[in-house]
């Protein structure tokens, strides 16, 4: 089974913002629910 | 031949298990291939063009693995092996059964919320356990998107344009993903006021979407499902960082608002004039991203919700039940888009938010717990998409493949379902 996520986040580097959508995983990487799979 | 049949003696052997399910499943194949021919001659004599006959399968293209599947009877075996894991384990098997099952595909004992496996009946069963509270606990910031499974993490990236470019060996579109267009709103009829009066329509969405002063009015403002929300405990921001202003949404009129039953189910498809990306904020100040979690036969099955988000619609596709494993989903281009998916569509606080659980043959049906009316990987969904091709095609409109319904009967004001960070949403059953 899978899951797809597709949702809308602050771009990264934009000016005057200090938000932008990161990553916090690598591809191939177990992970567990619950845990951050990217930070705003 | 008197002597033959009087003198000699019978001997029993037992039949392989395999054999029998092949036997079952040529039968189910066979009547499945009977009934089809017996619609087709009878449109025949009618002259119904919009016969499942003439919609065009679906051929993937793809290495021979792939050509060989999309020839199998892929949802006769998905539903086939379903039922074959709803047969009920004997009692002193179980215990075994699914500790043989653990080892083989990795499931963690310790972490099941029921001790005593004999409780499960089945393997279904055991496939839909639950953990033990605590032992997924959720990422303490606010501002992390959380996994919404176990698994893992196949891919993820920026969308650029409608293609998805930056996945090796998954290039699709994002509007076939979500499928591009959206029926007329089902409900019919102007804006009326909440049929609970607990507050008017504009005050209530710009304490959803940030109007300070509105919110310090009025703390708790919504009781969803019986849970009372505050706008920042649902959001999980400070109201000045909300993505949007109220002027924005003042003017969303073409936001379904009647309360109405909790789910519509339209099976009728008409092209409509609200794409799922007139959810998009007008400003380029977001982009689009996307990940893809994988779970393996012997992760935990059930899916949460990774954020606070209120999903207001949801289009079930009914497709294919390829499988979904990662061999698959490299050599079969455009794999999600052949199989039966649920596509949630909905809001963050950072604008469009879509969660979508796509189905394999080994794993066929896709549970949404806020959902009662939806069904997939049964014949129930098959009946319903060719009624939704014949109802399309006698419009004279394209089929677009999917039914969808709102939920926006849940609540009024937020004009959807609102799902809390971590909150089981669903999961995927065997078969």
């Amino acid at each position: 089974s899978t899951i797809v996520l597709v949702f809308e986040a602050p771009a990264a580097g934009q000016a005057g913002s200090n938000r932008g959508f990161t990553w916090a995983v690598e591809k191939g990487q177990k992970i567990k629910m619950g845990q951050v799979l990217g930070h705003v | 031949l008197r002597h033959a049949l009087n003198d000699t003696k019978i001997r029993w052997y037992p039949i392989p298990v395999g054999l029998g399910i092949g036997f079952l499943g040529f039968v189910q194949f066979y009547k499945t291939q009977a009934r089809e021919k017996e619609r087709w001659e009878a449109s025949q004599e009618d002259g119904d063009e919009a016969h499942p006959k003439k919609r065009p399968k679906v051929r993937p293209d793809g290495p021979w693995q792939v050509q060989f599947m999309s020839t199998l009877p892929l949802k006769a075996m998905s539903r086939l092996w379903g039922r074959f894991n709803e047969l009920t384990i004997p009692y002193y098997l179980r215990v075994p059964g699914f500790k043989l099952y653990s080892f083989i595909f990795g499931v963690n004992l310790d972490e099941v919320s029921e001790p005593d496996l004999h409780v499960y009946p089945n393997l279904a069963a055991f496939f839909y356990r639950t953990l033990k509270p605590g032992v997924r606990p959720l990422d303490p910031d606010p501002d992390a998107l959380l996994s919404p499974s176990d698994g893992r993490v196949l891919q993820f990236g920026k969308i650029e344009g409608n293609d998805i470019e930056q996945v090796k060996g998954m290039t699709y579109t994002v509007d076939a993903l979500l499928g591009k267009n959206t029926p007329t709103p089902s409900i019919s009829g102007k804006e009326s006021e909440p049929s609970d009066g607990t507050a008017d329509k504009g005050r209530a969405r710009a304490e959803l979407y940030g109007d300070e002063e509105l919110i310090k009015a009025d703390e708790e403002f919504a009781r969803v499902n019986g849970i009372s929300y505050t706008v920042p405990g649902l959001l999980s921001g400070g109201p000045e960082e909300s993505h949007y202003d109220s002027a924005r949404i003042q003017d969303q009129s073409a936001v379904p608002s009647n309360p109405g039953a909790v789910s519509e189910v339209r099976a009728d498809l008409a092209l409509g004039e609200k794409p799922w990306y007139s959810l998009l904020s007008p400003d380029n100040k977001t982009s689009l991203y996307y990940a893809v979690v994988y779970l393996a036969p012997g992760d935990y099955h059930r899916f949460h919700s990774p954020a606070n988000w209120v999903v207001e619609r949801r289009r079930h596709f009914a497709g294919e039940l390829y499988s979904v494993s990662p061999y698959l989903q490299r050599t079969l281009p455009g794999l999600f888009t052949l199989n039966e998916r649920i596509v949630l569509l909905g809001r963050w606080r950072w604008g469009f938010f879509s969660y979508i659980p796509v189905g394999a043959t080994n794993v066929g049906s896709i549970k949404i717990n806020f959902d009662k009316e939806l069904r997939t990987n049964s014949l129930l969904t098959d009946t319903a998409a060719d009624h939704a091709a014949k109802e399309a095609a006698a419009r004279g409109e394209p089929y677009s493949g999917f039914a969808e319904a709102t939920y926006s009967g849940a609540s009024a004001v937020l004009g959807g379902h609102a799902l809390r960070r971590g909150e089981e949403m669903g999961g995927f059953q065997l078969g």
